[in-house]
């Protein structure tokens, strides 16, 4: 991976004083290839590039850290810069409030459906009485989705029969703010050239107050991400994002994006099919895997 | 006057970073840039000013060849063939969680029942919360049989008492829905190909979501590997999408792009044209 590459190149430069503008010429393409095919925006990498370039030629390694350890250093501590640092944000749900609402966006099948379910469980484990509401009068079968995943997970579910989502929301908070603290709304897929769905989400969000709105990105989406994290955050402004499917080899380069465009920052990640595949997200591990 | 290498460097460099910006996966973009590079270097041209001219006369026809490959696939050839031998046609669609097959094959089913054939619908997708009833809305809206089991079972007799009952009932085509799976799960791949030397379909066709960027090529990949893919659908083309992905499929398997996702509409198909995606990259 990007790691042994940077080993094997930095080796040849450990007897110099000064790492020599060639060699990291050579070493920020290495790393522009591995981000570009990580899903990284291309005009994020061109930025980055420079920054790295620019730290690379103007600093010099504390005493007795190797060159190489240095320049790895350099890029890893950009990308967490990007990602909003080292300390993962937490979610905003607060027991002493009556009831915390948690909305679910994102583009069509990014998993937002089984996410909701998978998020009602962590909460659950954190002491919370968590109920889902599904708001997505179009996907067919949207509703028993939801209603054997909420079994499974053990959570009151409610579903209306309306063709609109706004109602479904409000109506599933109105019927389960009694007996739940959390709330989480599943809402359907959308892209930001569908104007009536994000007007939709705009009045749901109005109605329901929620105090956190989750994007959920696929960690396969490439380079129109950032765009997409835009144009949902300008509709409703977003809190978080989770990234899914990071079991599979897809290194959520589009994430970077979503995060430089949005500040919302990522909480989550998905990995894998089932109820229990989701972690709390981990800024330095991302970034490792996503240099290979 | 003879074109060198600095001559084409920097605007091979930029086109390779258009490419990629149009989500065609970095391996791919290299490669054509190198294939240019063969071409152009050492080309003779009247002047320099007829440099990008020559470039984008190239490009075009690089992209061109890549996306018009030796495999030729036509589906109603397909369906026909399979009636002139007296049963049905049976067409398998795979590829990741949530890239839309699904969705895909209902479209498929109105496409096939619009040009009058009958189609059954297997429900193989014997895993997912509420996938059999996803599909069992789609087939009564769309007034075509489904062939279901039970969640659990094991999605290759479902698939294959579908075509059991297409056989019996001369039904033309059958459509086999299957989970969505990462291709880095081993036992979900095996379990494909379990399927399809039960099944011997006659096309397996890929379905890629046109939002995905470098992880297509890995996709079509290994689902080339483990089942092979005959032809390729890219759906959510409407959603915003670069749709770089049709040249990375094609290029690493060598499958055609039959048709686009253009929606969630059962019309939402529209037939798949090489010069479509030319347009949009050099356009
Ligand atoms: N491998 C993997 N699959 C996932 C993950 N999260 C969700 N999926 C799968 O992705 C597919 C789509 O998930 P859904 O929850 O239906 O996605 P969605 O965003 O609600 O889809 P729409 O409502 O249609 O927009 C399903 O097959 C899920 O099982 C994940 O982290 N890893
Ligand atoms: N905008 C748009 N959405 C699409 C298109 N094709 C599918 N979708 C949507 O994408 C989402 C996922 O579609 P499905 O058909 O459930 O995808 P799938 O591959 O069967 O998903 P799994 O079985 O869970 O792996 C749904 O919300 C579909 O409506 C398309 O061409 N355009
Ligand atoms: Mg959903
Ligand atoms: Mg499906």
């Amino acid at each position: 991976g990007l790691g042994d590459r940077l080993s094997s190149l930095v080796d040849k430069i450990k007897g110099a004083p000064v790492i020599d503008e060639k060699l990291v010429k050579e070493v920020v393409r290495d790393v522009q290839r591995a981000l570009l095919e990580a899903d990284v925006d291309v005009q994020l990498v061109l930025d980055l590039s420079k920054r790295i370039e620019k730290r690379a030629l103007e600093e010099e390694p504390p005493a007795g850290v190797p060159k190489r350890d240095y320049l790895l250093r350099i890029v890893y501590e950009e990308l967490v810069e990007l990602l909003g640092g080292e300390e993962t944000e937490e979610l905003d749900v607060d027991p002493s409030r009556d009831v915390n609402v948690i909305m679910l966006v994102g583009l069509y099948g990014m998993g937002k459906t089984t996410t909701a379910a998978k998020l009602a469980r962590y909460l659950q484990r954190r002491g919370f009485k968590v109920g889902l509401v599904c708001a997505d009068p179009y996907r067919p079968a949207a509703d028993e989705q939801l209603r054997q995943l909420a079994e499974e997970v053990g959570a009151p579910v409610h579903t209306e029969d309306t063709d609109d989502a706004v109602e479904m929301a409000v109506k599933g908070v109105e019927a389960l703010k009694d007996e739940c603290d959390v709330i989480i709304i599943d809402t359907a897929g959308r892209d930001r050239l569908s104007e009536d769905l994000i007007e939709e989400l705009k009045e749901m969000a109005e109605k329901v107050e929620p105090h956190e709105v989750l994007l959920v990105l696929d960690a396969t989406v490439g380079q129109k991400a950032g765009d997409h994290a835009e144009a949902f955050h300008e509709a409703v402004p977003l809190t978080g994002v989770i990234l899914t499917k990071l079991d599979t080899a897809a290194k959520g380069g589009g994430a970077l994006s979503a995060v430089a465009r949005t500040g919302a920052p990522i909480k989550f990640i998905g990995t894998g099919e089932r109820l229990d595949d989701l972690e709390e997200f981990n800024p330095k591990s991302f970034v490792a895997r996503l240099l290979g | 006057v003879m074109i060198t290498r600095e001559d084409v460097k920097d605007v091979l460099d930029e086109l390779e970073l258009e490419l990629i910006s149009n989500d065609v996966a970095v391996e791919v973009a290299e490669s054509i840039r190198e294939e240019l590079e063969q071409e152009l270097i050492g080309k003779k041209v009247k002047g320099k000013s007829e440099i990008p001219k020559v470039v984008e006369r190239s490009l075009r026809r690089a992209l061109l060849s890549v996306l018009e490959p030796e495999k030729e696939v036509d589906l109603f050839e397909v369906v026909e063939k399979a009636r002139e031998e007296g049963r049905p046609a049976v067409l398998m669609f795979v590829g990741v969680n949530g890239s839309g097959k699904t969705t895909t094959i209902a479209k498929v089913a109105k496409l096939l029942k619009d040009r009058g054939y009958s189609v059954v619908i297997a429900a193989a997708d014997t895993f997912r919360a509420a996938a059999i009833e996803q599909l069992e809305e789609h087939a009564e809206r769309l007034g075509v049989t489904l062939i279901k089991g039970e969640k659990g079972d094991d999605p290759a007799a479902v698939a294959f008492n579908a075509v059991q009952h297409a056989e019996s009932k001369g039904k033309d085509v059958v459509l086999v829905d299957t989970a969505g799976r990462a291709y880095t799960d081993v036992n979900l791949m095996e379990e494909l190909k379990k399927m399809k030397r039960v099944l011997e379909p006659d096309l397996v066709i890929f379905v890629g979501d046109a939002l995905a960027g470098n992880d297509a090529v890995e996709q079509a990949r290994t689902f080339d590997e483990y089942v092979g893919i005959d032809c390729a659908i890219l759906t959510k083309v409407d959603a915003d999408a670069k749709g770089g992905a049709v040249l990375s499929i094609t290029k690493v398997t060598g499958a055609p792009i039959l048709y686009l996702g253009v929606g969630q509409g059962y019309d939402d198909l529209k037939r798949f044209t090489p010069e479509w995606f030319v347009e949009r990259v050099t356009g």
